[in-house]
C-alpha cells in the first residue's frame, strides 16, 4: 500500500508539467526510499529520473516496493483539477487498477477526489553509470530557458562548449547563426543568480535543441539548473526540487559520422 | 552527416 500526503500540492502540478511533453506512459516506481521515475521519450533520446524522497513527504507509506503506470497526460489533468495552495494525497495498491488523488484546500473547507485509471506499461530501466563530468555548468534556470528558447527560433541543434572563456551556446540555421557566452559570474546579489563554471577540461558536445526546451519546462521547479557534460557522454541537465529530491534529464549527444 | 543516438547506446537496459 501507498499513501503519502505533500502539503506543498504545486511541487507535483510543476513535476508533471515538467514531464508530461517529454513522456507519454511511465513507472512510478515506489519504496520506501521515496516516490521515483525513469522513463525514455518515444524516440528513446532523451530519459527523465525524477525522484521525491520520502523525507520531502509530511506523510509517507509504502509497504513494499511496486510500480503503477500511469499516462502522464491523463495525470496531468487530473492535478491541475488542483488548487497551487491544494494539499494533494496519494493512495495506491500494488495489485491495484485505479490510483486516487485527494485534493484539500488549505482551510480544509473544498475535499476532491478524483480515481485514475492505471495501465500496464512494459517499461526497461538503464543503469545509469557514475561518470567524471568534464565540466559542471550551473546557471538561473531561467537564464538557461531564455537561451533555448532564443536559438531555437534560429537553429534545431545547440552546440555547448566550455572553455576557460566561459560556456557557449552556439547555433545556426537557414537565416544565419547565433553565438550566446556566459561567463562564471560569482559576484551578484542572490547566489540563485550565480553562473559557475567548474571545467576540467573543454568540452563540446551538440545537441537537439526541441529536447532542451523540454527540459526546460522545469524551471518553475528551481531557480538554478546545473548542466554536466563530458565528450561522447550524453549530457544532465538537473533541477533540483527544494528539500525532495531532483529532476534530471539526460539526453545523447548528436555525432558526426 | 550527424547522427542523432539513442540513449540506449550509452545506458545499458538492467
Amino acid at each position: 500500500m501507498l499513501e503519502l500526503r505533500l502539503v506543498q500540492g504545486s511541487l507535483l502540478k510543476k513535476v508533471l508539467e515538467s514531464i508530461k511533453d517529454l513522456v507519454n506512459d511511465a513507472n512510478f516506481d515506489c519504496s520506501a526510499t521515496g516516490f521515483s521515475l525513469q522513463a525514455m521519450d518515444s524516440s528513446h533520446v532523451a530519459l527523465v529520473s525524477l525522484l521525491l524522497r520520502s523525507e520531502g513527504f509530511e506523510h509517507y507509506r509504502c509497504d513494499k516496493n511496486f510500480s503503477m503506470g500511469m499516462n502522464l497526460g491523463n495525470m496531468s489533468k487530473m492535478l491541475k483539477c488542483a488548487g497551487n495552495d491544494d494539499i494533494i494525497t496519494i493512495k495506491g495498491d500494488d495489485g491495484g487498477d485505479t490510483i486516487t488523488f485527494m485534493f484539500e484546500s488549505p482551510s480544509q473547507d473544498k475535499i476532491a477526489d478524483f480515481e485514475m485509471k492505471l495501465m500496464d506499461i512494459d517499461s526497461e530501466h538503464l543503469g545509469i553509470p557514475e561518470a567524471e563530468y568534464h565540466a559542471i555548468v550551473r546557471m538561473p534556470s531561467a537564464e538557461f530557458a531564455r537561451i533555448c528558447k532564443d536559438l531555437s527560433s534560429i537553429g534545431d541543434t545547440v552546440i555547448i562548449s566550455v572553455t576557460k572563456e566561459g560556456v557557449k551556446f552556439s547555433t545556426k540555421g537557414d537565416i544565419g547563426t547565433a553565438n550566446i557566452v556566459c561567463r562564471q559570474n560569482t559576484t551578484v546579489d542572490k547566489p540563485e543568480e550565480a553562473t559557475i563554471i567548474e571545467m576540467q577540461e573543454p568540452v563540446s558536445l551538440t545537441f537537439a535543441l526541441r529536447y532542451m526546451n523540454s527540459f526546460t519546462k522545469a524551471s518553475p521547479l528551481s531557480n538554478t539548473v546545473t548542466i554536466s557534460l563530458s565528450s561522447e557522454l550524453p549530457v544532465v541537465v538537473e533541477y533540483k526540487i527544494a528539500e525532495m529530491g531532483y529532476i534530471r534529464y539526460y539526453l545523447a549527444p548528436k555525432i558526426e559520422d | 552527416g550527424i547522427n542523432q543516438p539513442t540513449i540506449t547506446k550509452f545506458f545499458a537496459k538492467l
